[in-house]
């Protein structure tokens, strides 16, 4: 099970609809200060169903949405697509893909949708159970916190070995 | 699941102290539970020492052998339980070039379990992937995806980005 | 000492303005009293707009606009009451070879009034400097000074270290 | 008023007496991960005066005395001396230079020293009260520490300008 394909339509820093496929291996994401790879990970959390828009760098959900530039008005939605390959049915679907999706509205109000179905969130959370996708924090690191890990207390980093047992 | 949690952590020490001493070619590392009576409560210690030197609290070491111990650790935790895929943004940042070859020589061997999606200025980096997204925004505030540089069978030949170090 | 603080204040303010244009080559930033009302006790705001985009957070700016914003903050507190010497570790890390550039030629321009001691991995921050002082540890854990290349008038022409990048 | 030279004598991972030369203008301190850089700037914290371990990465103040290597046994004493350049009378001391010297011992003992006279940490904060040497926290920017400013609270900036006004 790997991901395919991010496709992001007015989030954050991506006005127009912008895609990124994958392949398994090694996938680098290059570029200046700004230009928007720490987007293209925030919208990695948000599809997977991220809830607070601290980890996402903002105060409130709706800060992901375009908020305009000099040159362009800000939009009124936000959203993002995520397709996994599901050759080897790790998800529990009669699909060989499966794609999730994640909108929000200006009124804070985010929906969901598996292969373009409208779903909760928790129909998504229970989807990926087993295969670890979106559960594991040792799966996403942040810029700036590898060593968190470290400099957190022992108590603190129990949660990432109950994760791995 | 307190033979769970133990087995989990016992693996996890095994595999931390083997890639610890394969980063640091040489030294010590180990995990110790701070309350072993108290397996599902105890919090976990962290036992750092690099080769040739004394052992001494990890508040000691320095950025970048504070980053490669965080990536032994992080690195055996997915060697016991891999997730699909593994999202790293900079964490090469404090790493100097002979550290960063053996972060990207790790990163090409964990890649055969684990789909990797690695965001990074670093030009050594960039080579060991497979394929290269480019961020720009040539219209300020507007991110775009440019340049796919794609070889499957060696390594990455186009000359990489100015915006790279 | 009311007024001392908010002549400091205004003037920090006019710096920090000026000196974040230059280094974003535009944009706007600065400081907010949060209680005019009591300069003595009132937090300080800080307002950046790189360029082109939006004002938000801070919080929503990159790694490396926070960086580069950080660093408009620190030197015009040193133009507004300098030091004599200033110590800076690796706070060139989160950079691109551009913003590289830009940190470089600040530190340059500030060095007729201060002295600079500049921790650093990269070439071009290495290049800029007037001596290089190169640390070595090749008896495993002891530290010793090696190799000071030194040119008063221009540049430094020996090549770099194989641990630098 | 500039630095002109400062020599380690077994401080952390410099056993054998090293010294340090500094010019008005920028200094470049290179070398690989671990090999001591940001040892020495704790150096020039420490002989200033300062008083909290934490911020030198330890626990207590022993712990700046070089404590062994695989090789070499730990010494009993550790010693670090800076000298200023003062031809232009900012230390009112009728030297054309200063050194400021501080040992301590395994007991925890630390004595000061001024032109190699036995002084008290209280004198040496005296002798620079008016250059702002060793009071000023924007003339020394530790590791990773860069855009803490930016991430503290408002209450929490206010420091700096008070120690610019
Ligand atoms: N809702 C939004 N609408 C428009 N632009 C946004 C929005 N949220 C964030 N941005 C912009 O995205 C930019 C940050 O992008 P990002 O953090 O992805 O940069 P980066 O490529 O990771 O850079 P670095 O190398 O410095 O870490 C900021 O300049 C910010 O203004
Ligand atoms: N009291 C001590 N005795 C001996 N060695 C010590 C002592 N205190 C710290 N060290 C060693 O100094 C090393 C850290 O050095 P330092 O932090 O200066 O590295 P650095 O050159 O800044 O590296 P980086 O580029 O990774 O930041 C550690 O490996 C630690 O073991
Ligand atoms: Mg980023
Ligand atoms: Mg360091």
């Amino acid at each position: 099970m790997h991901l395919k394909k991010l496709e992001l339509f007015g989030f954050k820093s991506f006005l127009d609809r912008t895609g990124f496929n994958f392949e398994p291996g090694v996938t680098a994401i290059v570029g200046p200060n700004g230009c928007g790879k720490t987007n293209v990970v925030d919208a990695i959390k948000w599809v997977l169903g991220e809830q607070s828009a601290l980890a996402l760098r903002g105060s409130h959900m709706g800060d992901v949405i375009f908020n305009g530039t000099d040159g362009r008005k800000p939009l009124g939605m936000a959203e993002v697509s995520l397709v996994l390959d599901n050759e080897d049915g790790s998800v529990p679907l009669d699909y060989s893909e499966v794609m999730i999706t994640r909108r929000i509205f200006r009124s804070g109000e985010s929906e969901y949708f598996i292969n373009k179905t409208p779903c909760r969130l928790k129909d998504i959370n229970e989807l990926f159970m087993d295969t670890g996708i979106g559960t594991r924090s040792y799966s996403l690191i942040e810029q700036g916190k590898v060593d968190l890990i470290l400099s957190s207390r022992p108590e603190d980093r129990r949660f990432l070995f109950e994760e791995a047992a | 699941t307190r033979s769970m949690f133990v087995e989990t952590f016992r693996k996890v020490n095994e595999q931390f102290g083997r890639l610890f001493r394969s980063l640091f070619d040489g030294g010590k590392a180990e995990l110790i539970l701070v309350d072993e009576r108290d397996v599902l409560e105890s919090g976990i210690e962290i036992i750092a020492r690099p080769p040739g030197k004394k052992l001494q609290s990890i508040s000691l070491l320095s950025g970048g052998e504070k980053a490669m111990t965080a990536i032994a650790l992080l690195f055996a935790i997915r060697g016991v339980k891999p997730s699909p895929f593994c999202v790293l943004d900079e964490i090469d940042a404090p790493l100097d070039d002979s550290n960063i070859g053996r972060f990207a020589r790790l990163v090409r061997e964990s890649s055969r379990n684990s789909q990797f999606i690695i965001v990074t200025h670093n030009r050594t980096t960039i080579a060991t992937s497979d394929i290269v997204h480019g961020v720009t925004m040539e219209e300020r505030g507007i991110s775009k995806q440019i340049s796919v540089r794609f070889e499957k069978e060696g390594r990455l030949s186009a000359k990489p980005e100015p915006a790279l170090r």
